[in-house]
C-alpha cells in the first residue's frame, strides 16, 4: 500500500515546497520508489525539479484534474539527479478550483486519478498551495497522512487550529484513514529567542505530534531551486541535508501508523 | 481622492502582511488618515492590530462582501497604539470566493462597499492573501495602485510574471487607472550572496519599478504581531522601522502617479 503524504499549511512561505522536495529526495535516497506531486499553481516543486519553463508543459496536473480522459501517467516526468518521478504543475492549475466546484465528487478527483499510478511507488509526496481550498482538500482526500511544516514564528502558529479543523472535517466526511504524521518545525533561527519561544509553545500545545527534529534556517535552501536539485544533492553535508535525511528515516520507520 | 494601495503577491510568506501593517502605520505616523483592510482569511493583519481572537468578531470583511445590506462602516475597528482604523477578517472569509463566483460584477464588490467609507481617509492599504483568486482581484479593482513585496530569494522572483499578467488583465478589463506603485525588496539577508544576486536580477529586469530601498531581515518583525503593534511602535529605532518610514514618505511623495 503506497503511502501518500500531503505537505500542507495554508500559511505562506513556511517551507512546504522545500519539505516536499527534500523529503521526497530523502526517501528516494534511501531506496524507496517515490512520486512527487505539484498541486500548487505556482509550480515551485516543478521548478525545483529542474523544469525551467513550467508554462510550456503540454500535460500537467491541471489536465489530469479537469479532463476525464487524461490519465495521470501522461503527465509523469522524471528527475535524474534527484532520482524520482513527479507530476508537474503550472499556472493553468489556478483554473482548476473553479472548474471543479460544480463536479460531483469534486474532493476525490485527484485520489481517483492517482489510483492506477500508485502501485508503481512506495511513497507519493504532495506539495500543497498556501490555502485550504479544493486543491488542498483533494490532496488531503488522496493522502494517507499529512506533514505540517511550521515556521517557528508567531504568524506560523496562528493557522494551526484552522488547519487541524480542516483535517478533522476531511477525516470525518471524506477520508477516515487520514492521520497527521507530524508537525515539522522549519526555518528555525537558533540565535533568536523568538524561534525558541515559539518552538517551546508548539511542543507544549501539540506534544508528541511534533517531530523530534527541526530544520534550521540556511540560505542554501533558497539556492537549490536555481540548480534544479534538492538540498541532499546541492549541499549533501549541510545541516539541512542531514535534517531532511533524518526526517525521511523517521517517516519510513513510522510505517504509516502516522 | 483617497489612494487605495493593494499589497499583493501570490507567493507566500514574502512580507505582504508585514508591509501592509508597517506602511499603514508609517502613513498614519506622518499624519495621514489611514484605513487598513484585511482581505486574507488567515486574518493576520487583524491579529497584528491586536485582535486576539478574530473568530469571535461579529462583523468582518466577509459580511461586507457577501451581505448586500451590511455596510463597510459596520465592521470598522480602531487601533489606538498604531493610530489607524481597520476592517478585520477571519477564517469565514475563505467562504467568500465560492459565494462570489456566481454574483454579477463579482470583481467589484469590495470597491462598491468601500466607496462610502473612503472619503474619511487619505489612504487605504489592503493586505491580500497568497493567491490570485477573486479576493485578490477585488483588491486590485478597488485599488488605485499596487505595491509588490518581493522576497529576495529565487522562488520570490518566479511569480512576478504571473502577477504582472493578472494586473495587466485587471487594468484592461476592470480598472484602467491601476498602476504599480513599486516593487519592494523584502526579507533581504545582507550577509548572503543569494539575496544580492536576486536583488541585482530584479533591478535589471524591473528597473525603475523597484523602490530604491530594501527591507532587511530582522527577527523583530516576527515579534510585532504578538504585541499587536507595527515595527514603528515595537522597535522605533530599528533599521526595519526606518526603512518602512522611508517607504511611507516615498509613497506620500509619489502623490498617486504610481
Ligand atoms: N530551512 C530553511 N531555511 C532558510 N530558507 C528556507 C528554508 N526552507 C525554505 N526556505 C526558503 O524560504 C522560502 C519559502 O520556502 P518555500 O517556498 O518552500 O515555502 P512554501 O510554504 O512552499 O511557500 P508557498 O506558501 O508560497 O508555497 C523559499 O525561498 C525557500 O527557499
Ligand atoms: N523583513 C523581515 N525580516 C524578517 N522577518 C520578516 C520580515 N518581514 C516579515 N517577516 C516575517 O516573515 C514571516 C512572513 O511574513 P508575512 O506573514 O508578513 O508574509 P505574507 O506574505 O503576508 O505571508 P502570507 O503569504 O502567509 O500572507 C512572518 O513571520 C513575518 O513576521
Ligand atoms: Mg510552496
Ligand atoms: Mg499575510
Amino acid at each position: 500500500m503506497t503511502r501518500v503524504i500531503a505537505i500542507a499549511n495554508q500559511k505562506g512561505g513556511v517551507g512546504k515546497t522545500t519539505t516536499a522536495v527534500s523529503l521526497a529526495a530523502g526517501l528516494a535516497d534511501a531506496g524507496a520508489r517515490v512520486l512527487a506531486i505539484d498541486l500548487d499553481p505556482q509550480g515551485h516543486l516543478t521548478i525545483n525539479m529542474g523544469v525551467r519553463r513550467p508554462d510550456e508543459l503540454e500535460v500537467t496536473v491541471y489536465n489530469i484534474l479537469t479532463e476525464p480522459a487524461t490519465e495521470a501517467s501522461e503527465a509523469r516526468l522524471h528527475s535524474d539527479p534527484i532520482g524520482l518521478d513527479f507530476l508537474p504543475a503550472n499556472i493553468e492549475l489556478s483554473g482548476a478550483e473553479l472548474q471543479l466546484v460544480t463536479e460531483f465528487g469534486r474532493e476525490s478527483v485527484l485520489q481517483e486519478k492517482l489510483a492506477p499510478l500508485l502501485p508503481d511507488y512506495d511513497f507519493a509526496v504532495i506539495d500543497c498551495p498556501p490555502s485550504l481550498g479544493l486543491l488542498c482538500v483533494n490532496a488531503l482526500v488522496a493522502a494517507t497522512e499529512v506533514i505540517i511544516p511550521l515556521q517557528c514564528e508567531y504568524f506560523g502558529m496562528k493557522g494551526m487550529q484552522q488547519l487541524q479543523h480542516t483535517i478533522d472535517r476531511v477525516r470525518a466526511k471524506l477520508n477516515p484513514h487520514l492521520t497527521i504524521a507530524g508537525i515539522l518545525p522549519t526555518i528555525y533561527k537558533p540565535r533568536t529567542l523568538h524561534s525558541q519561544e515559539v518552538l517551546e509553545l508548539v511542543k507544549e500545545r501539540y506534544g508528541a505530534q511534533v517531530y523530534d527534529l527541526r530544520i534550521d534556517s540556511s540560505i542554501r535552501f533558497a539556492e537549490t531551486p536555481l540548480a534544479g536539485l534538492s538540498i541532499l544533492q546541492y549541499a549533501p553535508d549541510s545541516a539541512g541535508a542531514r535534517a531532511y535525511r533524518t526526517l525521511a528515516r523517521t517517516v519510513m520507520a513510522a510505517g504509516g501508523e502516522g
